[in-house]
């Protein structure tokens, strides 16, 4: 896909980013309109990154992997108690 | 609890960086973790190598991605002592691992934790409060666009895939948000700092929670 092609072919054609930014615009105009009225809500607009599409900005910039981590209980309060 | 608090107004976190096109948001996150602990014991707050941790960091793979626990785990297991950023520049791509004596100062950690703070966010902010600024991950995709406001919206707990540090939160307004740093610089989002909604697991910001010891 685009962010495998983003990943080796390196600089970037005017057209690609263009075409990116063109669809940057287009998705802070949908995430701005679904709550418009909501106090403090986030604002989404051009910045660093809107020249890039998601998937190449996911393909850099997104790179945390995850495993399960134990559910919280109160063993964190003990497991404080034990250390030095 | 307050109704709000930030490590910064302490004076114990340390300056947004840039992680550039590099994908080692988890070494930015736990390094910063680790320079707050260390602040908060009062030594003082001082940047400390990224790229360190980068090239060195086994069962990670520097900036084509890596995971916080198995960051933690290594300067756990290991006992390195992370160097200060001067010494050990960052340089936004991957590197062969640089050893210095065990004479050399710096920085180690004596144990983290690693929760699962989902529905128990208050529990959270009280582990916050306890040990410092928290190492998150959540899913960032939507943060692409994100200029600043409370994030609550287009962000699910689905796909974990970023690395963050969260120092405070604020319960002041209608919305209480987590205060979270990012490392895509001070341009970025509230002078490089995202606020996320509260309560309900907004991004997942609750789902990989870990804290650092010194």
């Amino acid at each position: 896909g685009r962010s495998a092609a983003f990943a080796r072919t390196g600089p970037r054609s005017r057209e690609q980013q263009a075409a990116a930014f063109r669809e940057s615009l287009n998705r802070h105009r949908y995430l701005n309109s679904l709550f418009p009225s909501e106090n403090s809500t986030a604002v989404y607009g051009i910045n660093q990154f809107s020249y890039l599409f998601p998937e190449e900005f996911k393909a850099v910039y997104l790179k945390s992997e995850t495993s399960r981590f134990p559910k919280y209980s109160a063993d964190l309060q003990t497991f404080i108690s034990k250390l030095p | 609890l307050p109704l709000r608090f930030d490590w910064r107004d302490k004076h114990v976190v340390t300056q947004v960086r840039n992680q550039q096109m590099c994908g080692g948001c988890w070494a930015f996150s736990v390094v910063g973790a680790v320079e707050s602990a260390y602040a908060i014991k009062g030594k003082p707050l001082e940047d400390l190598s990224v790229q360190q941790v980068i090239d060195c960091s086994y069962n990670n793979y520097g900036c084509n991605g890596g995971s916080t626990l198995n960051a933690l785990n290594w300067l756990n297991k290991t006992q390195v002592k992370l160097v200060r950023d001067s010494e050990y520049p960052f340089k936004a791509q991957n590197g062969l691992c640089l050893y210095f004596a065990d004479t050399h100062s710096g920085f180690s950690i004596k144990g983290y934790s690693a929760h699962d703070f989902s529905d128990q966010e208050d529990e959270m902010a009280k582990a916050l409060l306890t040990f410092g600024p928290l190492v998150g991950i959540v899913d960032a995709v939507s943060w692409q666009d994100y200029l600043g406001g409370i994030i609550q919206h287009h962000c699910s707990s689905g796909e974990a895939n970023h690395a963050i540090i969260i120092t405070g939160f604020d319960k002041t307004g209608s919305t209480p948000y987590w205060i979270v740093r990012n490392s895509w610089g001070s341009s970025w989002g509230v002078d490089g700092y995202a606020h996320v909604k509260m309560g309900d697991n907004t991004c997942g910001i609750a789902d990989f929670v870990s804290a650092v010891f010194v």
